[in-house]
């Protein structure tokens, strides 16, 4: 599915994550290793429910994150 | 099932529990009526025992709030979260917290069902986390289910029993719900259809979604989609002409648009054309080739004309004397890229949907990524 680009799609993705997925800010350190967090999270979203996992904001993984749920985080701290 | 870090649990089997406060949305009868049977739903599968206070701290304390409430875990206005629990511990610990922007209902499925969210939230109170089967109740998506016929499933019961054990005095209910598995080489489908371009595999409370750009199924429950969509339905077929979907179960059809439900449904099967004898079918498809509806019943079938809107003359006829090779009665069907693909039991049956030759008699779950 194609990715979406869209500021909004990204930023609830993104709060999505760090609420459920303890998300948290890229440090320098990160991007200089090369590890994209929020490509991490995602793709442990996506396999948590049984999606494509890709790694990208897609509009199947949007739609899961817009369902209504519980606020307990899917991966326990 | 997932249980928390350290397999948190309460260390008696003898539990507490207070209702705080109360949501203005129920009655208050119905509130601890919900509280109650949510809480059952739990010690009906182990030793475990709920003891209500009316004053004092519980182990589980029980209150509705809305926005930041005071754990640091502030709540989101209507709809996304609904209610949160922490696991067993002191403190905070057990407690149960429901959002009281959201409207909690107990009898209808417009809302958010108190006992259903409840239940869940016991669960997170009791110890188990989130689980990443579609079908339990730990699931972290809420799906509406009738309260009155809702029965734990087996993930959640194997979840709690591992941390508690087994209810010593009354037997577990020997067919609890459970999760169908794609890979199940004797996996039968309840019905199958395309929309728009993906491919959907009914079974029992769920459905398979299988997109052409991707080799990962997934599996949904019909409920989390259509709530007033039947489980366990018999047939389904999407018109190319009505650009819909039809759902059969008995003697009912639904129709979609898209992923809508179409108001003015549920209809009668007679309503599409079939005779009032045929009380049920078994598999429906729409042939691209002669721009029929053919509705199955078992080892007969119909042709419908979707031009006339009338039923073919010289029907029912046998499946297998149009569809030479076919074995058993046919319990699905679905037409896809030029083949015709006919359902019995765990084998599918590959036929060129012009020349209706047999090519291949294929495992059920062909499409489902095994």
């Amino acid at each position: 599915l194609p990715p979406l680009s869209s500021d909004e799609d990204e930023n609830v993705a993104k709060t999505y994550l760090m609420k459920f997925y303890d998300l948290t800010n890229e440090t320098d350190s990160d991007l200089h290793r090369g590890v994209h967090q929020m490509t991490l999270k995602l793709k442990e979203m996506q396999q948590f429910f049984g999606l494509e996992v890709t790694g990208v904001l897609d509009s199947n993984t949007l739609e899961v994150m817009k369902k209504p749920r519980c606020g307990v985080p899917d991966l326990a701290e | 099932y997932t249980t928390f870090p350290g397999n948190l649990k309460w260390q008696s089997n003898s539990v507490t529990y207070r209702i705080v406060n109360y949501t203005p949305d129920l009655p208050q009868s119905e509130v601890d009526r919900a509280i109650e049977n949510a809480l059952q739903v739990w010690a009906r599968v182990t030793p475990l025992r709920f003891t209500r206070l009316y004053t004092g701290v519980a182990d589980i304390m029980i209150s509705f709030g809305r926005r930041d409430h005071g754990d640091g875990y502030p709540f989101d206005g209507p709809d996304g979260i609904l209610a949160h629990a922490f696991p067993p511990s002191v403190g905070l610990g057990g407690d149960a917290h429901f959002d009281e922007d959201e409207t909690f209902t107990s009898q209808s499925s417009s809302g958010y069902n108190l006992f259903l969210v409840a239940t869940h939230e016991f669960g997170h109170a009791l110890g188990l986390s989130h689980s990443m089967d579609p079908g339990a109740l730990m699931y972290p998506h809420y799906t509406y289910t009738d309260p009155e016929r809702f029965s734990l499933p087996l993930d959640d019961i194997k979840g709690i029993q591992f941390l508690y054990g087994p209810n010593p005095e009354k037997p577990v209910d020997p067919t609890p719900p459970t999760t169908p598995n794609a890979c199940d080489p004797n996996l039968t489908i309840d019905a199958v259809t395309t929309l728009r371009g993906e491919m959907m595999f009914f079974k029992n409370r769920f459905f398979w979604r299988v997109y052409p750009q991707s080799n990962q199924p997934e599996l949904t429950l019909i409920k989390s989609f259509w709530p007033d969509i039947p489980d366990n339905i018999d047939a389904a077929y999407e018109s190319i002409k009505a650009d819909r979907v039809f759902i059969f179960k008995g003697e009912k059809v639904w129709a979609l648009s898209g992923y809508d439900v179409v108001s003015g449904y549920p209809k009668t099967l007679s309503s599409m054309g079939l005779p009032a004898t045929v009380k049920r079918i078994t598999a429906a498809l729409y042939d691209e080739v002669s721009g029929k509806t053919l509705f199955f019943d078992n080892k007969y079938y119909y042709s419908y004309d979707e031009t006339k809107r009338q039923m073919d003359k010289g029907y029912p006829k046998l499946v297998e004397k149009s569809f030479v090779g076919m074995q058993g009665g046919v319990t699905a069907a679905l037409q896809y890229r030029g083949f015709t693909y006919l359902f019995s039991g765990s084998n599918m049956h590959e036929f060129s949907s012009r020349s209706k030759k047999l090519h291949r008699v294929l495992r059920s779950n062909y499409f489902l990524g095994c």
